[in-house]
């Protein structure tokens, strides 16, 4: 029961990870304008960035560096959980001139995430 | 506010946060909304009518590019070389229909030609455009030797692109100026879009080296210049350049001819790479 309460007032957080957005153009009205896909998997990073650092948050040296002054200065934040690599997506859409288009739009989708 | 990419709900909410004053609370939205339409290559949110048409080409290219493509259907199969080859160097791909109050249409001992002008000025002055294909549906004439006929060369016809560069000065003649960009022969039998390579014009005037005085079409039999006006009419409606050669009014908007151009704007992979990557 100590531990739950424990646990209940410094919860436990997940590391650093990707996690699941579909972003659906319909919910900005989009969809008025952007003909296909109806919407795709975007992913967004969350979670902590802990002392230590594992190999696999993908840290940089920096990232490695700061951590370590946090742990002995809080004042000075943690390394930010953050997309380290991503992928394009094509969309067809209509232009401002009703004119059809396809396009190659880098950097939409999160492929990893890490600490930086 | 409402004309702009941010819907009207998101702004709402962070003018209502109070974290900002209600005017710099406005310039940041403002600011947000340059960046989003700066990220889309657009000068303002696009409110296309009811009336808007998307090729039907346009849609099989963004399958045939797109991750969850299926390849090896019939339709991706079809669209050729041409357009994987192009679409492979580029990662914006446009398309246009012709300004229909601009064209010209003549007939004359057995051929059809039509003057088409596509507006391209909404292509950006740093899109390269590596490649661009004129694309022109042609229906099956009913009646038609079938393909393995020995009544073959009876059923051809001769398509011809120019890119108009001018007319003459001084001349009595009408006839523009002209500069053969490709031909082909083509058989009445088969129902099918033709693409023609049109790359050399369109990149000149997509690069300001040239004024766009758009293209020529010409149809033509090379069998039949002796034929009867009335017959050569018949035979030369069955390929789509024109409204007016076009019987059926509700598959014109899908059948009517399609400039189609490949260009790069210097941003990221090209669109099929990424499917590659994937």
């Amino acid at each position: 029961q100590a531990l739950r309460k424990q646990r209940r007032k410094h919860p436990h957080k997940a590391s650093c990870k990707r996690h699941t957005l579909y972003v659906d153009f319909s919910d900005v009205q989009w969809n008025e304008w952007i003909v296909a896909p109806a919407g795709y998997h975007a992913y967004y990073c969350q979670g902590e960035c802990p002392f230590p650092l594992p190999d696999h948050l993908n840290a940089t040296n920096h990232a490695i560096v700061q951590t370590l002054v946090n742990s002995v200065n809080p004042s000075i934040p943690r390394a930010c959980c953050v997309p380290t690599e991503l992928s394009a997506i094509s969309l067809l859409y209509l232009d401002e001139y009703e004119k059809v288009i396809l396009k190659n739009y880098q950097d939409m989708v999160v492929e990893g995430c890490g600490c930086r | 506010g409402a004309a702009g990419l941010i819907p009207e709900v998101g702004r709402r909410k962070f003018s209502e946060s109070g974290k900002q004053s209600p005017e710099r609370s406005e310039s940041f939205l403002n600011e947000f909304e340059l960046r989003l339409l700066k990220m889309f290559g657009l000068g303002r949110r696009p409110t296309p009518s009811k009336n808007a048409v998307v090729p039907q080409y346009m849609v099989d290219l963004y399958h045939m590019h797109s991750a969850n493509g299926d390849h090896s259907t019939k339709r991706t199969k079809s669209m050729g070389k041409h357009a994987e080859r192009a679409a492979s160097k580029a990662n914006t791909i446009r398309s246009f229909h012709h300004e229909e109050s601009m064209e010209a249409l003549a007939s004359l001992k057995g051929k059809t030609t039509q003057q088409f002008y596509f507006n391209l000025t909404s292509i950006p002055k740093e899109e390269l455009i590596t490649s661009a294909e004129l694309r022109i549906y042609r229906d099956q004439v009913i009646g038609a030797a079938p393909p393995n006929s020995s009544a073959l060369a009876g059923g051809l016809h001769r398509i011809n692109i120019y890119e108009i560069f001018g007319v003459p000065v001084g001349s009595n003649s009408t006839e523009p100026l002209v500069r053969l960009l490709d031909t082909r022969l083509v058989q009445d039998s088969l129902s099918r879009w033709e693409s023609f390579d049109v790359s050399p014009a369109v990149s000149q005037w997509t690069s300001g080296q040239g004024p766009n005085h758009g293209f020529m079409v010409e149809v033509l039999h090379p069998e039949h210049e002796e034929m009867d006006s009335e017959h050569s009419q018949r035979r030369n409606k069955h390929v789509r350049v024109s409204r007016s050669l076009h019987q059926d009014q509700d598959s014109w908007p899908q059948a009517r001819p399609l400039l189609v151009t490949y260009g790069h704007d210097g941003h990221g992979d090209s669109v099929l790479h990424t499917r590659q990557k994937r």
